[in-house]
């Protein structure tokens, strides 16, 4: 569980910033 | 800033929809999942409006100007303000999953979901309107929810070839014991959160870190530093191969292979390494660290594993 939301953490912090 | 939280709510959809799509229910993943989900994006939000400055504000007018803490603190100033974030998002994250492992009502945990998921909303709507004074373009989110869906469904598909894969694989014989111990499922998301972490977080970091030795940060070298370099975006690229290729060679344990692609790397900017000592510093510092990131994340993988 953790780590899905750590997936999910780092993919929207830095991969969907402009 | 509204924009910047709206592109943090797309991620979180976006890989939520991913995660969900590739989990079967099992021990009440989709609340649990809701709940962690709304969480993410109630702790976003404020921590984005209502935390962050304030904290900011709190260490540079409270370190008293003599402590060496101050001085370390004005050197460092964005790698010290972007690891505090890390560490506040990574202790929130921390205990929402306490929260969902503690309750075991069903109807806490969608309590807790709607309560996120109702501060969130009021807060951007809020937000929406402070900063723009008009209503939200129906179109761009229109625009925005069809590219996602379209993006996600293609990942998902990917991620679910990936996984029947990865279960074929268990049944030959493979060269590495972990992956015969573990479920398919396990190692895709161990896997994939390793290679995430190692591209653009990687790159972010080493570019913060490293950016105080940057050579072309001087005016006096800057014409000469332009010429050399070649691409833009090649250097992201380069250093996004090597440290994919190390973790290969780390992984599978042939660790001659490092020196040569070390060595590569050396060779294609010999000419500024050999004749430009502030460019070479730069260049062993970066390489250095990239190196040190990517055995960190690979004991991380032997750990998850």
């Amino acid at each position: 569980m953790i780590i899905e939301t750590l997936i999910a953490h780092v993919v929207s912090y830095f991969y969907f910033q402009p | 800033a509204v924009s910047q939280s709206l592109h943090f709510v797309w991620g979180v959809l976006f890989t939520s929809v991913i995660l969900y799509g590739l989990n079967d229910d099992s021990d009440g993943f989709t609340l649990k999942w809701l709940v962690i989900v709304s969480g993410l994006l109630f702790g976003y939000i404020l921590f984005e409006n209502k935390i962050k400055h304030p904290l900011n504000f709190f260490f540079t007018s409270n370190l008293s100007s003599e402590h060496s803490l101050h001085m370390f603190y004005v050197k460092n100033r964005s790698i010290v303000q972007f690891v505090i974030q890390q560490m506040l998002y990574l202790l929130w994250i921390f205990i929402l999953n306490e929260l969902v492992t503690v309750s075991d009502d069903p109807w806490i945990l969608v309590g807790i979901g709607l309560l996120f998921l109702l501060i969130f909303m009021v807060s951007l709507y809020a937000l929406t309107r402070k900063e723009s004074r008009s209503h939200y373009p129906w179109n761009r989110l229109l625009k925005h929810a069809s590219t996602y869906i379209v993006l996600s469904a293609v990942t998902l598909i990917l991620l679910q070839i990936l996984l029947q894969g990865l279960e074929l694989l268990q049944l030959a014989t493979f060269p590495v014991g972990a992956f015969v111990t573990q479920s398919p499922y396990r190692m895709l998301i161990a896997l994939n959160f390793v290679l995430l972490l190692l591209m653009k977080p990687t790159n972010q970091v080493i570019r913060a870190v490293s950016s105080k030795y940057d050579p072309k940060k001087d005016t006096a070298l800057t014409s000469q530093a332009e010429q050399d370099s070649g691409f833009k975006g090649a250097g992201a690229m380069i250093g996004n191969l090597e440290r994919l290729l190390i973790l290969l060679s780390f992984f599978f344990g042939s660790l001659l292979s490092v020196v040569a692609i070390l060595s590569i790397k050396a060779f294609a900017r010999y000419k500024l390494i050999a004749e430009d000592p502030y460019f070479s510093e730069y260049f062993v510092i970066g390489t250095m660290l990239s190196v040190l990131i990517t055995f960190a994340c690979y004991a991380l993988l032997v750990l998850l594993l």
